[in-house]
């Protein structure tokens, strides 16, 4: 554990509880893509099938909990609770176009074609892409709400800190994952646009929104 | 070096 990577653990747990707690409070989930939601629910519970055969500490095992159910509750106040307000005319993402070549990606390319290592992988590559159909979401809308951005950013920096953190390991360890690295910036570069817009706008108090 | 058994990260 080095800082790089607890910072970017706490905003990727900041980055899911600014979203719950924009939903709960408007009691609205208008302007999130529940795909994207689903996406990063098949994510956590691909990569965490490991929290029943190995322990390696109280915090890894209380920080997968969390991020599986609270993505799973998102996914109940998007689908179920709060479905009236979900945006489904403008969530039109294929996102099974992802999913199933990422499969196949998955078992073709991973470190040990073993069950448990494809699934791990495949939950990498997805969470790569994941946030797809949320940006697609926006540049079909043309606007995000300022929370929304705010969710954005913080999830944007998790896997940008998480870079750090594996150039640091590198360094001090001598420990390089190569899927995880290639996806990490395959994923951060897809924020790329969206941080410079969040800086450009958000920050100076203005309503983002995308040209068209 | 890759750890197969126990990955660490989130």
């Amino acid at each position: 554990m080095n800082i790089f990577r607890l910072a970017g653990d706490i905003s990727h747990l900041l980055a899911i509880f600014i979203l719950l707690i924009k939903i709960w409070r408007s009691r609205s989930c208008a302007g999130i893509s529940g795909k994207s939601q689903v996406l990063f629910g098949m994510v956590f519970l691909t990569r965490y099938l490991d929290l029943f055969t190995s322990f390696i500490s109280v915090y890894n095992t209380v920080m997968k909990v969390i991020f599986i159910l609270a993505t799973l509750v998102t996914i109940y106040l998007v689908f179920f609770k709060f479905r009236a307000t979900y945006d489904s005319n403008n969530d039109t993402f294929r996102a099974e176009l992802l999913v199933i070549p990422i499969a196949g990606l998955a078992v073709l390319v991973n470190h040990e074609f073993s069950l448990f290592e494809i699934l791990w992988t495949f939950s990498i590559y997805l969470e790569s892409v994941s946030i797809m159909p949320q940006l697609y979401m926006i540049s079909k809308t043309g606007e995000a709400e300022t929370i929304t951005s705010h969710y954005l950013f913080a999830l944007g920096l998790y896997r940008g800190l998480y870079i750090v953190n594996w150039v640091w390991r590198y360094y001090t360890e001598q420990f390089y994952d190569w899927i995880a690295i290639v996806a990490g910036v395959v994923q951060t570069l897809l924020y790329c646009d969206f941080f410079y817009l969040y800086i450009t706008k958000v920050i100076k108090g203005k309503e983002m929104s995308l040209p068209a | 070096w890759i750890n197969r058994q126990i990955k660490d990260e989130l």
